[in-house]
Formats: C-alpha cells, structure tokens, sequence
C-alpha cells in the first residue's frame, strides 16, 4: 500500500542544510499496524508528514496504493488526503475559531458530505473518544487531553483506509490512552492501516512491527508479538 | 511557600457551569518536588494556572509566599509571576516569529536583563537541553520534542524560585526524558520547588510528594519515596 525509496527531505536554513530525512526506503502493506519511535529530532513526524501527502519530498519516490504521490500537484494531494488519510497532528492543528464538532466536521465538509449527515457523524466521532458533553467547547475551553481526543475523531471521521497518528496518546492519562489503543486495534482488525508514532514502550506493543528512526535513517524495522 | 484555600475555578458555557476546580485546599513548601495526576479534564492545567498566576479563581484565596494572590491586580501577577516562577505549558506557547534563541529571551527582557547577558544566558539554557545547534530555528523548523525543550529552557532561564511543568515529558523520547528528570532532580537539590503535572508513572516517581486529581478535587494527597 505504501511504498517508499530512497525518500529525503531536506531544509537549508541560514548557511547548513539539516538533512530531516535522510533516505528512507520501506514497504507497508494494508492493513498492517505499524509503531514508529525514535530519539526527538530524528525525522518521525517528517516521515509522517511525506506518507500523509502533507509535504514534498527533496527526493526520492513515495507511492500510496501504487500511484507515484512525490510529482502529484496539490489538488491531487489534498483530494487522495481527504479521501483515503486520517493524520492526528503532534500538535493537534485544531481551528480555534470552531467548537469541537465544527472541528470534526471540517473533513466531511471537504468530501462533500450532505450538512445533517455531518453533524450526526461528527457528533459519534466525538461521542466514541469520550466527548459527547464536550461538542459545544472551542479548543481553548478544552484540557489538552480533549483537544487531542478531538484531533482523534477529527483523523477517524472519514472512516479513512490509513490512519497516521503522531503521538496520539502524548496528552492522554493511562486510562483515556488505553481506551484509544482498545479503539485502534479494533478498527485494525477492520482493516484499517495504522501507523502511529509514539515515544511510550508501552503504547507500541499494541502494533505487529516496530520502526526505529536515527538521524533521518531507518535503524532498525522488525515484527513483533502484538500485545 | 504555596497555600491553596477552597480555591475553584468555574466556567459559564451556553446554559451550564463547567466546575474546572471544585473547591482545592493544600500546602507546598518551598523545596518540595511535588507530582500532580488524574484522568484528562480533572482540572491539573486549570490548577497549575491558577498557582502560576495566569488565572484568577473564581472563589477561595491562593497565597504565594505568604502574599495573597487572588486580589492583586494584573500587573502585580505579571511581576511575580517574571520574577519567581517559571511555567512549562502543555502545548508549549512558543512565539512563532521568534527563533529558540528569542522565545528563551523573553522572560530575560521581562526582568529588565541587559542585552548581551540575555543572549549568553538564553544560548546556556539552551544547551543545556540539548538544543545548542537550534538556536536559529524557529519553532515551525524545530521537530515537538524540541519545541518542549524550548519551552524547558525559557521556564528555567530566569532561576526561578517554583518551576510549574505540565506534561514537560509529553514530547520527547525516554533519553530526553530522563535527561530532564535528571535536570529537574538537580534544579530541586539546589533549591527550587517543582510541581509537575505528568500522565507517565515512571516520571512521577521523581517527585517525593504525588498528588491525584479528579473531577476538579484532590482525591489522594501522599508523600512517596523518590526514585
Ligand atoms: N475556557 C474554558 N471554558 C470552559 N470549560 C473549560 C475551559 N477551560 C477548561 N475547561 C474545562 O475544565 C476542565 C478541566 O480542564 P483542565 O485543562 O484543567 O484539565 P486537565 O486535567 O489539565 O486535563 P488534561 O490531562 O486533558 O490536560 C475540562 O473539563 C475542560 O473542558
Ligand atoms: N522547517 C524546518 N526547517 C529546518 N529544520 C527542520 C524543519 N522542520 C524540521 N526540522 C528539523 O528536522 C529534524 C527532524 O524533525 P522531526 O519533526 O521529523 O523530528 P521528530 O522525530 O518528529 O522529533 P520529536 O520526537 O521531537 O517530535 C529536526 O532536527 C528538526 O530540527
Ligand atoms: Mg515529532
Ligand atoms: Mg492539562
């Protein structure tokens, strides 16, 4: 389903260049579930960033579903984004200006989904992560764990084929964090790709297969007993 | 050093009061290494807001240092709260047109230090978290854990008396992580007072003192062991 090689992405800032990724080759099959960790700065939400269609790479190619996406142009990217890619951001990317429910909605108001049939889904996104007394909040009225969870049902709305999550449990308690990885493995068993980034040993014995990143490179790809 | 009196915080939303703190008494002493838990939404963000002096209460008296700091006035908080506290926030708060270098600055100007000490000061704070080839980069070119390690050195560049961190860990990788408890442990031997809010055990064994929130109350209040 996701196939890279030989994938870079690099900055110039000021005179140097910070090589975020620095050749990454990979092959992720649908339907896998794959855990992703790494020192900070060594390229995960980089990484992230290039499988979700959200970035160009500097080099290398990177095919989702066997269609080329590295000389895709940005309309081709953000429909194949909105159409088959669920991202939980590490930093969330919630609009301040809507409440959670206008928040949840914003991917159907992109696929064209019919304004009634929105709401009614994004109310049951919010309701499956715990927030169904919360659909009225702006993200400033929500704790950080709620935002996330937010941001969660945001990425799962579409029902999308792949879901990138990038540390989606970083401001939830063990109980709430358990309850989402219950929710991931289930829609897993349901097909769905998974990809999440996480810094917590515990979190990434829920995936099959276990990506190590290091200064942009893959270190280590191996299988693993699922919990 | 910190005494909290009934203390609550409530907000009006549409028709109903969301009770963030439900009525909060405690003590903390200068010196103590304090760890605060409980479920997403039990009010530890609006807690440490409250204590670093962000927020005012909605009810009950909070007094620092033997000052009561729920009457003063908007700019007596801004100079205690430069002067003696320094806050790590859950989602960072970076000023995004400034580089690592300028965010750590801020509470150097705050204090009214002169230019040439602010930028050794702030270049030293940032090495010291690991971020001395960072200093150029702004916060859209550095990767989440290196955000929260920006964000680590601005609370810490001042030397201030109580360092509040909620969530410092939520980004970084488990060698980042210790790296900082080992900072921390160091900062509170010397004398600052800390109180951490964390969702991760292993990082609340630091701490001699574990606090437990929920629904807006403290539910368990106990000294533990350090690690
Ligand atoms: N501005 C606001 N308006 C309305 N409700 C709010 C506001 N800010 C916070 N709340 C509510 O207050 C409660 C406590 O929030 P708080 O941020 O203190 O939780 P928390 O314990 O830090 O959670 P987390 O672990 O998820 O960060 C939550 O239920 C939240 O929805
Ligand atoms: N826009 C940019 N300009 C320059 N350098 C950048 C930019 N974005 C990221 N970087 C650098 O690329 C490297 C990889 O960043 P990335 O965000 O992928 O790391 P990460 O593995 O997700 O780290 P973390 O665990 O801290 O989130 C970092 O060293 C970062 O400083
Ligand atoms: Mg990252
Ligand atoms: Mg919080």
């Amino acid at each position: 389903l996701i196939e890279l090689d030989n994938l870079t992405r690099f900055y110039r800032l000021g005179g140097e260049t910070v090589k975020a990724l620095d050749g990454v080759s990979l092959a992720i099959d649908a339907g896998e579930f794959v855990a992703v960790m790494g020192p900070s700065g060594s390229g995960k939400s980089t990484f992230m960033n290039l499988v979700g269609c959200l970035d160009r790479p500097t080099s290398g190619a990177y095919s989702l579903d066997r269609q080329e996406m590295s000389r895709r142009n940005a309309d081709e990217l953000a429909y194949v984004r909105c159409h088959q890619i669920g991202f939980v951001f590490q930093q969330f990317n919630l609009l301040d200006r809507l409440d959670a429910l206008g928040n949840v909605e914003m991917p159907l108001i992109y696929a064209g989904v019919e304004r009634r049939l929105r709401r009614d889904r994004a109310a049951a996104a919010l309701t499956r992560v715990g927030l169904g007394d919360r659909l009225h909040h702006r993200p400033t009225e929500l704790s950080g764990g709620q935002q996330q969870r937010v941001a969660i049902a945001r990425a799962l709305v579409n029902a999308p084929k792949v879901l990138l999550a990038d540390e989606p449990t970083g401001a939830l308690d063990s109980r709430t964090s358990l309850e989402l990885m219950a929710l991931l493995q289930s829609l897993n068993r349901e097909g769905t790709t998974i990809i999440i980034v996480t810094h917590e040993a515990d979190i990434a014995t829920y995936a099959a297969r276990l990506i190590r990143f290091l200064d942009g490179k893959v270190m280590s790809d191996a299988n693993q007993r699922m919990v």
